[in-house]
């Protein structure tokens, strides 16, 4: 089919049929309509260059170049569609794949993905990020809540209390994410809320990347005393990203009731049934 | 009997970065997996012995640790079973329960015995069934529905083209 969508009663979202990437998001409840192109990437980690001899390890992130790779130019697709629940399936390789996913009644778009094990045969650790790009125009400004406190303004290669010389503009630009972060033109905001702690930054006005999982070959020598890598084929990792889009003004109403509803998550318990009655005597 | 205090002690070791984000040596990071999962086994006893006290029934009750990987014994298996759900938010929600199924077509039946919408859907990745349902769950409380396998019934899982199906 041309047309790749999915849709409920307030979010749209659309896919290129051709890469089968995610590249519009749409709030139909509010009439806003924002490109958005969704990939995973991968930074080649650095083994230390003329400039440090740091390399990419368990406590530093140090890529070895500005631009990270991507992970594959096109996706493998497949629809579900049902009155329950429409799913858009991307499958970009063999250790990278997401389902983007709209239940009935839902004001986000839950995006699942699925990373590792991560290869690394050739050699390269790799630092694996989902990035979303949009043409918003945030002035190098972008928000991020840090170790559970108050969502903090971030602002591109600046430092508040001091003047900063940026020395690494990938990693120095990095904050912590502990639920969530967004960005905004004064109209419309952007909000990707996390499932656990991650890494995340905006490299570029209307950008957004988050880090998903890491593979390392040195060790940083802060420590630790091995490399990032696990025994074996090494880890798989799924996770949830949940993306958001609002007017700006009245966005935080979105994104702090959702993440109430992520961190206290309803529980699951079953049980074959047929049990005895149970008195406190 | 259950008891909390060794997950407790486990969730606070785990406050040091070391166990979340990659600085400790391999056989630290499986200490501290080992201490998580051991904290969790007396806690499932504890929540157990909770949910019989405040259900009035005593049941054997399961907790599917794999469910982000679709692997759940009992749902894959039993013909019948009890789902409870608790919110631990101080509000109501509605939320879609995902359970991996062998079969294709269940009656889910909410508190009240009334029969709710559910869908089996095919899993593209693996060709594994989930049921999907949506369940509506009181602030700071549960519910608890019943799914039964309808033998004889028209498959109604639905397949991965992109078409459109008609509602229950």
């Amino acid at each position: 089919s041309r047309v790749l969508d999915i849709q409920n009663e307030y979010i749209r979202a659309r896919f290129d049929p051709d890469t089968g990437f995610l590249v519009e998001l749409e709030n139909l409840e509010q009439n806003l309509l924002l490109p958005v192109r969704q990939a995973f990437y991968w930074y080649n980690a650095s083994v230390g260059n003329n400039l440090s001899t740091q390399v990419s390890g368990a406590y530093i992130f140090r890529p070895n170049r500005q631009e990270p790779l991507i992970v594959s130019h096109w996706a493998q697709t497949r629809v579900v569609k049902t009155p329950l629940v429409q799913e858009v399936h991307q499958n970009f390789s063999a250790w990278c794949s997401q389902v983007v996913r709209l239940y009935p009644g839902q004001r986000h778009l839950e995006l699942e993905w699925t990373v590792g094990p991560i290869p690394v045969g050739d050699g390269w650790g790799k630092e694996v990020i989902s990035r979303f790009d949009t043409v918003l125009e945030t002035k190098g400004l972008f928000y991020t809540d840090s170790n559970g406190r108050e969502i903090l303004e971030r602002r591109r290669d600046y430092r508040p209390t001091w003047k900063l010389n940026q020395t690494e503009p990938v990693a120095g630009n990095y904050y912590p994410v502990n639920s969530r972060i967004y960005i905004r033109d004064g109209h419309v905001q952007l909000t990707v809320l996390t499932d656990r702690s991650q890494g995340g930054s905006s490299l570029r006005d209307g950008s957004v990347e988050l880090m998903v999982h890491r593979r390392l070959l040195k060790d940083d020598g802060r420590g630790v005393g091995e490399p990032l890598l696990e025994e074996g084929s090494g880890l798989w990792v799924r996770g949830r990203h949940l993306v958001l889009l609002d007017k700006a003004q009245t966005a935080a109403t979105g994104h702090r009731l959702q993440a109430e509803k992520e961190v206290l998550a309803p529980q699951v318990v079953l049980a074959p049934g047929g049990g005895a009655p149970y008195h406190l005597g | 009997s259950g008891d909390s205090a060794p997950l407790n002690e486990a969730m606070a070791v785990l406050q040091h970065h070391d166990a979340v984000s990659g600085t400790s040596r391999q056989h630290v990071a499986n200490d501290y997996a080992r201490q998580l999962a051991a904290g969790w086994g007396p806690c499932e006893v504890l929540l157990s012995n909770s949910l019989a006290r405040l259900s009035g029934s005593k049941e054997d009750f399961t907790y599917c640790r794999d469910l982000n990987i679709s692997v759940c014994p009992l749902t894959q298996t039993a013909k019948s079973f009890q789902v409870t759900i608790y919110n631990p938010l101080g509000r109501k929600v509605d939320w879609m329960v995902r359970l991996p199924v062998s079969e294709r077509v269940f009656d889910v039946r909410d508190p009240n015995g009334t029969i709710v919408p559910s869908d089996v859907v095919i899993l593209p990745s693996s060709d594994g069934l989930e049921l999907l349902f949506s369940a509506s769950v009181p602030a700071l409380g549960f519910s608890i529905y019943s799914v039964t396998q309808v033998p004889g019934r028209r498959p109604h899982a639905h397949s991965r083209q992109p078409r459109s199906q008609k509602s229950w």
